[in-house]
């Protein structure tokens, strides 16, 4: 049962699960505790009105125990086991640290979600790739300050107009909790044409990725953290560092949940021969994302698929003999847009752009289908009798000089007999 | 009646070398 085609064998849409496409994947991280150990302290909530308390631990990258690396990030997220990646302390501005992750390919994301052991960041920028990491636009950001750290207004309204605009939102940035706080943006929500996505290239657009990046910008100052005693005005947090907490980003699952981008041509994404992921593309379609039709399967143009219409590639009609051809827009277009294909390099002494019809000095033999290889005859036509080389393409008549009859031309008429003169083959007999 | 079909041999071809068949 493939899930691209129906019980009749008609294609239909598909697409590939929705998956968490950051799991087991590497991030790259511009920060990392433990290179060498180092000492971190953060203050703990501990409810029921009693007093958060300050705990510090050592990170040490070399002592399984006691490291956070990045792999902490997308491994398997459990609540009873929370692993942790956690950055070196932030002694000094600037704050900022970098989450990069590579999905090798497009994806069709919904969300992207951070799920921290420490503090939120009081300002952090999500940023999005469509090439591979060669370049970067913004995606959302999320702080307390958005002018001020971004430029953008905070909670601008998004219309039909600015779909593609990144969003700066002040939720998100509060202190509280202190630990396992989290971050989600959905990549739609609030984006007018998300309730017709198949038909928005806009927003078709807007959630594919290759690459995710998260720049944490800047940890809660130590004035917002009000923490009493080792609480200040100051903008620094090194300020609080030696008295209360030393001040790190610390992340314990980071997600990135979507589809593998098909176009709606695959159910799945596999590994190529060099481990690339592609998506195992059906409905007569190839490229890495579906995004082309294959050889010989220009008759329309390629399309994504919808939920009404699975837009799957078709096959130029050449009646078996050409093997390439290639689409035509005005053809298609003057069709009433249903056949565009135009065969190329028709064989077996065809022409036309469907290889419906005999070349130039060849005839039909009716006795065969269009199809068959020697549906075509040469008209071998006479080269004294015949006025020229080519003949009737139905009938296989060639053009006689006068007094010459025959389908070829390769005799004299009634009345008529052969002469010496090569121009005028038959004469009228006295 | 059936005419015989033109024979290449009659044909003069002193002032129509250009149109002469190869294999004449």
């Amino acid at each position: 049962l493939d899930p691209c085609y129906d019980d009749t064998g008609a294609a239909r849409r598909c697409i590939p699960e929705f998956i968490n496409a950051a799991f087991g994947k590497e991030v790259m991280v511009s920060s990392v505790c433990g290179r060498p150990p180092s000492r971190s302290c953060s203050v703990v909530e501990r409810g029921d009105d009693r007093p958060s308390v300050r705990t510090c631990q050592i990170c040490d990258a070399a002592d399984p125990r006691r490291a956070h690396p990045a792999s902490y990030l997308t491994d398997l997220n459990s609540a009873h086991n929370l692993t942790c990646w956690q950055s070196e302390n932030l002694n000094t501005s600037p704050y900022n640290v970098t989450l990069t992750l590579s999905l090798g390919k497009k994806f069709e994301i919904t969300y992207v979600s951070l799920q921290f052991c420490s503090p939120r960041p009081e300002s952090l920028a999500i940023y999005k790739s469509m090439d591979y990491g060669k370049t970067w636009m913004p995606y959302q950001f999320y702080s307390s300050q958005c002018r001020r750290m971004y430029n953008r207004p905070n909670k601008a309204t998004i219309t039909k107009q600015n779909e593609q605009e990144a969003l700066c939102t002040d939720g998100h940035t509060d202190l509280y909790p202190l630990s396992g706080g989290l971050i989600a943006f959905s990549t739609l929500d609030g984006r007018p044409s998300g309730k017709d996505f198949d038909n928005s290239p806009v927003l078709q657009d807007w959630v594919t990725v290759t690459d995710i990046r998260v720049v944490f910008n800047r940890p809660q100052l130590p004035r917002e953290l009000g923490l009493g005693a080792g609480g200040s005005n100051s903008d620094d947090p090194a300020s609080v560092t030696s008295t209360l907490a030393t001040y790190f980003y610390a992340v314990g699952d980071f997600q990135v949940g979507g589809r593998c981008k098909c176009n709606g041509h695959a159910s799945r994404c596999l590994k190529d021969k060099e481990g690339k992921l592609v998506c195992d593309c059906k409905h007569n379609t190839e490229g890495p994302e579906c995004d082309r039709c294959k050889p010989f399967h220009y008759d329309r143009p390629w399309q994504r698929a919808n939920a009404r219409e699975a837009n799957e590639c078709l096959p130029c009609n050449c009646n078996l003999h050409a093997r390439r051809c290639r689409f035509n827009m005005e053809l298609y277009k003057l069709s009433g847009r249903k056949s565009g294909g135009v065969c190329m390099n028709c064989r077996h002494n065809t022409a036309g752009r469907h290889c419906h019809y005999c070349k130039e000095g060849f005839y039909r033999d009716m006795a065969r289908p269009i199809t068959h290889r020697r549906a075509c005859k040469a008209c071998d036509c006479h080269p004294v009798g015949a006025a020229g080389k080519t003949c009737n393409q139905t009938t296989g008549q060639c053009p006689c000089k006068d007094g010459v009859t025959g389908i070829t031309c390769n005799r004299c008429a009634k009345g008529y007999q052969q002469s010496r003169s090569p121009v005028a083959p038959c004469i009228k007999i006295p | 009646e059936v005419m015989p079909t033109l024979d290449m041999a009659l044909f003069d071809w002193t002032d129509y070398e250009d149109m002469k068949p190869v294999d004449t």
